[in-house]
């Protein structure tokens, strides 16, 4: 069987402007910005606790609106990778 | 085999005796200390200021054998999005992997508990992150926990092993790789070490694991006690070294620590080898804490051996390493390592040159091989892509197929080295194809770039296809990765370069030379030609900056050794501007403002700087560290009292603050706790008199009142719990009522509550349904030998004889 997608309710979404604009963009569209990924400058960490923690279907609603927005660069629904432990 | 070394060094640690990999155990039986741990150790590497993390399921941060070295600042929880990367404990211990790993990197020696880690001084973090959901983020925000701080982080997991899964980073997980490896350990490159797969038994391959086949991690396989290819071992071109790991019933096994507070000696497979690299690694990195992430990856290519390991396709590359898609180029050498790193100087900058087929599509036809091919100058034409000297090489491919499982992919170097990019994998059926997939081959390193590279691909069958389906290769990208010069034969100038500075010669400047031809030997008589513009208004003998009669700006060195004039005086001289000569600096001092001791502006190699003296010092004065790139020693951050690497590596603190990790905070007052994120004292739980933290099984020592039980104050011991002494600790601890009983007066047999299902007999609990027929010949037989009394036999009919008299 091809792979499914498990969509969760967590987003990566690049925005120049630092993290106040990424505040604001994130709370514009229902999310809550959980910070920096990493050391990725611009690269945010959103999360939507409104929509279905783990779906074989990317969701939509008003919160995907935010891909249209001019102010995002980039944005990517977070999948679930099956990791192993050796 | 080698030498009988327990005499050397012996650790008082219970599994010690069991660290066969580590120490010869025993004078008559064979032993394999080829990865020269303890000649590394000898040496006076043990991982000391070297930060390692543990990307996994958690750490147990109060182990007997981790507290001692674990360090909070390497750690995080991304899963609970906290600093505390306790794994969650359940009766399966599924959380036990991260614990396990962390102690082969930095297990305590000598404390009386389990093992002896690697680098057994190096500080050691986890980095809870497999126990939830794994998505892009999650693993980025992983790989890019505190870049200038943690050295190195050692991961045992990928996509799945099942033979039939190709997958790797995404696009942040790549770029967190990327920004580690320019930004991390402040520009040298943060230390990424991956556990090649264990998909052996499914015919698995590792170049299909975009993290172990990556060029920023240094992919580590594993071979048995006795160099053979252990079960779960996955074959692949990416594999850098090798470490021993556990193999079939009868091979010996890799001791470590396990969760609970316990040790283990269970079947590792290839995840314990990446912390093994790991400490290796961090044993090199104490030894020269400047190299950076490439010249781990080339002295492990240097110091690793074949050794005794078994493999059928051992071969000699053209830069004469010996190399395997088994073992990479062999069983890691610590005391190799650490000698190399010591005296090593970083390869030159790394290029990348990359060459792209034309987009014709090739058809690849069952069971016949199809050969394309990429004529390369290593990008020669152009100076900031020149490849001459290889390091990784990666084959992009876009390929469609029906059936993934039945391709077999090779490269073939300009000098001839085959690399097997892929073998055969049985189970994987997807018709996916290989999208832009990247392979990478570690076999033609330190080999020339330049000349024809053959791209191999073999499509066998192995179940019935459609015969008109055929494979297609729709395009290859070669992207060779190496330096423009030799990366250690070019270190031949840096050396000169140095005696120059130590022992400056005015005939090494080639521009004095330059003229030298024309001289003729009826010259030397009456010299009339121009002088050189150094030489003063006495004029010159000569055409040289030594035939001046005197100088414009200075004179370097007497009339007896050849004076010479310059405009400037070179590093271990200073210019005397009364005298016009350059005089010598103190000794050490490479600029100076005058003669004396305390007139240095900075110091020969070696030397460092003190900033208040302005002198040169071979060691930094307490509150000052050894900043090795200024060549000074620069202050320790103001709550330090020592630091070693940057200011704020504290290894000591002043008055009033204490170590956490490597970060000097203030001390808290019993009863509270210092809290990183708040940056302040809080109060402990209730019930704990000093804690790490405020949950309630965060304490160290319990408040007034309250009792030890397992991990937690209570105010009385709970059912099945008695209270009673604790060796060295000022409260009580519950300890635990014999089996099944649920109330006791103390150790023993001193039961006064069962469990449901048992029944008290003798104070003691018998389970119910034993023995319910038991007649009087039977119980007689029980009485007269004594049954009741034996522990083993308490279950054996007591309760009936005893009811039945």
């Amino acid at each position: 069987l091809p792979s499914q997608n498990v969509y969760t309710n967590h987003w990566a979404v690049r925005i120049s402007g630092g993290r106040e604009e990424a505040d604001k963009l994130a709370s514009k569209y229902g999310y809550i910005n959980l910070g920096q990924i990493g050391s990725l400058e611009d690269h945010y960490h959103f999360h939507h606790s409104k929509v279905v923690r783990r779906s074989a279907f990317s969701t939509r609603g008003t919160h995907s609106f935010i891909h249209m927005d001019p102010k995002v660069d980039w944005v990517q629904q977070q999948v679930v990778k099956a990791r192993v432990k050796r | 085999h080698t030498r009988n070394d327990l005499n050397f060094v012996h650790f008082n640690d219970p599994k010690w005796s069991g660290m066969w990999y580590i120490h010869c155990g025993d004078r008559s039986s064979r032993c394999r200390s080829e990865m020269n741990i303890l000649a590394a150790w000898q040496r006076g590497y043990t991982g000391k200021n070297v930060v390692v993390t543990i990307l996994d399921d958690g750490i147990e941060r109060n182990h007997p054998d981790l507290a001692q070295n674990y360090d909070q600042l390497a750690s995080y929880d991304v899963n609970g999005n906290d600093h505390d990367p306790t794994p969650r404990y359940d009766s399966s211990n599924e959380n036990k992997h991260g614990t396990r790993c962390a102690g082969e990197v930095a297990a305590v020696a000598n404390n009386s508990h389990c093992i002896v880690g690697i680098a057994y001084n190096a500080r050691i973090g986890g980095i809870r992150m497999l126990d939830g959901d794994v998505t892009d983020v999650v693993e980025a925000k992983s790989l890019g926990i505190r870049p200038d701080y943690i050295d190195i982080y050692s991961a045992s997991w990928g996509p799945d092993d099942d033979g039939k899964t190709v997958d790797g980073p995404g696009p942040l997980a790549k770029q967190a790789f990327e920004q580690g490896i320019k930004k991390g350990r402040k520009g040298l490159g943060s230390i990424f070490v991956w556990a090649s797969g264990n998909g052996g038994r499914e015919g698995d391959h590792c170049s299909c694991d975009g993290y172990t086949n990556s060029i920023y991690t240094i992919s580590v396989s594993s071979t048995t006690e006795n160099g053979n290819k252990p079960w779960y071992l996955e074959v692949c071109s990416s594999t850098l070294a090798t470490t021993y790991s556990s193999g079939e019933f009868y091979d010996r096994k890799i001791v470590t620590t396990d969760l609970r507070q316990r040790c283990t000696d269970g079947h590792t497979g290839t995840s314990v080898s990446a912390p093994m690299v790991a400490g290796v690694i961090a044993l090199a990195l104490e030894a020269n804490p400047l190299i950076t992430w490439r010249d781990v990856q080339h002295l492990l290519v240097k110091t690793s051996r074949p050794a005794h390991l078994k493999a059928n396709d051992w071969k000699t590359n053209a830069a004469g390493h010996k190399v395997s898609h088994l073992y990479g180029f062999g069983l890691v050498d610590a005391e190799a390592m650490v000698v190399e790193a010591k005296k090593w100087r970083s390869v030159p900058s790394q290029h990348t040159c990359t060459r792209i087929s034309d987009r014709r599509t090739r058809y690849i036809r069952p069971d016949q091989y199809l050969n394309a091919s990429i004529s390369s100058s290593g990008c020669a034409e152009q100076a900031d892509q020149s490849v001459v000297y290889l390091e990784h090489v990666v084959v992009r491919v876009l390929i469609v197929h029906p059936r993934r499982g039945d391709l077999q992919i090779n490269l073939i170097s300009p000098s001839g080295t085959r690399s097997q990019l892929l073998a055969k994998r049985l189970l994987d059926n997807s018709n996916e194809g290989f999208r832009n997939w990247e392979f990478m081959t570690v076999h033609c390193w330190g080999e020339k770039a330049e000349g024809q590279w053959t791209l191999e691909i073999f499509d066998s069958p192995s179940q019935h296809r459609n015969p008109e389906v055929l494979g297609k290769l729709k395009e290859w990208t070669l992207i060779l990765h190496g330096t423009a010069v030799h990366p250690y034969h070019s270190h031949t100038s840096h050396h000169s370069r140095s005696r120059m500075l130590e022992i400056p010669s005015p005939s090494r400047d080639p521009k004095a030379h330059e003229p030298q031809q024309e001289i003729t030997e009826e010259e030397e008589e009456e010299y009339d030609g121009p002088c050189r513009t150094e030489c003063g208004d006495q004029g010159c003998d000569g055409p040289n900056a030594d035939h001046c009669l005197n100088c414009v700006h200075f004179s370097l060195r007497s009339a007896k050794t050849g004076r010479t004039c310059v405009s400037q005086c070179p590093l271990g001289y200073y210019g005397d501007v009364e005298a016009r000569r350059c005089r010598r600096c103190f000794r050490g001092c490479e600029t100076c403002v005058g003669r004396a001791s305390n007139q240095c502006l900075s110091c020969r190699r070696g030397l460092y700087l003190h900033a208040d003296h302005s002198s040169c010092v071979n060691e930094c004065a307490t509150g000052y560290f050894a900043d090795d790139v200024q060549r000074q020693c620069a202050k320790c951050h103001e709550n330090c009292l020592k630091c070693v690497r940057d200011s704020d590596r504290c290894t000591a603190c002043n008055d009033g603050y204490s170590l956490a990790g490597m970060t000097c905070v203030p001390e808290c007052a019993d009863g509270t706790f210092f809290n990183l994120e708040e940056m302040k004292c809080i109060i402990c739980h209730h019930s704990c008199a000093t804690c790490t933290g405020p949950g309630k099984e965060e304490c160290i020592q319990c408040a007034k009142d309250f009792l030890q039980q397992e991990w937690k104050c209570v105010p009385a011991c709970t059912e099945g719990y008695y209270p009673g002494e604790a060796a060295g600790l000022p409260q009580k601890m519950c300890r635990k009522c014999e089996e099944n009983c649920l109330s006791c007066q103390g150790p023993g047999v001193t039961c006064s509550r069962c469990r449901e299902g048992y029944n008290l007999v003798s104070r003691t609990c018998i389970a119910n349904a034993t023995c319910n027929n038991a007649d009087e010949v039977f119980c007689e037989m029980v009485k007269s030998n004594r049954l009741c009394e034996k522990k083993l036999f308490r279950q054996f009919c007591c309760r009936t004889c005893l009811m039945t008299g």
